[in-house]
């Protein structure tokens, strides 16, 4: 494992863990999607089926048995606990639109047609487009609350630092896999935006909200 | 052959 690729799984694990402690310490789940969450529930579950039939390393295994234990604790927070702090009115992306033609694509470009597989790729397509909710309700009540601003660098760096993992792992290891790969960039080209408002405001002490 | 899953990333 490179340097990329640990902190990649790092600046994805502090970013689930922000959004546990935003939401418990706040009681209050507001500026959150709850339709991204259950995304991301979804990306796991699929992802992660092979959990106990191959075995790769305690490292790997406990950290995802970890990402699925948090992915369902926060959509039971917004769901159930604080379920009445949920901006409702707000989060109305559809998420059907990015559910089907994941799903489409899945069965149509995949590495191998078995179902595992076919979950798999389904999960990285699925994850790479699951933030559009969140985006989508703060752009809807145009602005953020700094610790979500948090929330979401550290969840967007993480893939960024996985491509990063990727170019590496192709010239030491001469490894690529095309599916992950252009999903990756994809999923990190969705967050330049937010990126670039981070950056210019949020680091400078500043709430995130957007141009009216 | 190159083209792997990279199954043992998260």
């Amino acid at each position: 494992m490179n340097v990329f690729r640990f902190l990649g799984d790092l600046s994805h694990l502090v970013a689930i863990v922000i959004l546990l402690l935003k939401i418990w310490k706040t009681r209050s789940c507001s500026g959150i999607s709850g339709r991204s969450q259950i995304l991301f529930a979804i990306v796991f579950t699929t992802r992660y089926l092979d959990l106990f039939s191959n075995f790769i390393s305690v490292y790997n295994t406990s950290m995802k048995i970890v990402y699925i234990t948090c992915s369902y604790a926060t959509v039971y927070l917004i769901y159930g606990k604080f379920k009445a702090t949920y901006d409702f009115n707000h989060d109305t992306f559809r998420i059907e639109f990015l559910l089907v033609p994941s799903a489409i694509l899945a069965f149509l470009v995949n590495h191998d047609f078995s179902p595992l597989e076919i979950l798999w790729t389904f999960s990285i397509y699925l994850e790479s487009v699951a933030i559009l909710p969140q985006l989508f309700l703060v752009s809807k009540t145009g602005e953020a609350e700094t610790i979500t601003s948090h929330y979401l660098f550290a969840l967007g760096s993480y893939r960024l630092l996985y491509l990063l993992n990727w170019l590496w792992r192709y010239f030491s290891q001469g490894f690529y896999d095309l599916i992950a790969l252009l999903s990756g960039i994809l999923q990190t080209v969705l967050y330049c935006d937010f990126f670039y408002l981070y950056i210019s405001k949020v680091l400078k002490g500043k709430k995130l909200s957007l141009p009216a | 052959d190159n083209l792997i899953n990279p199954k043992d990333e998260l």
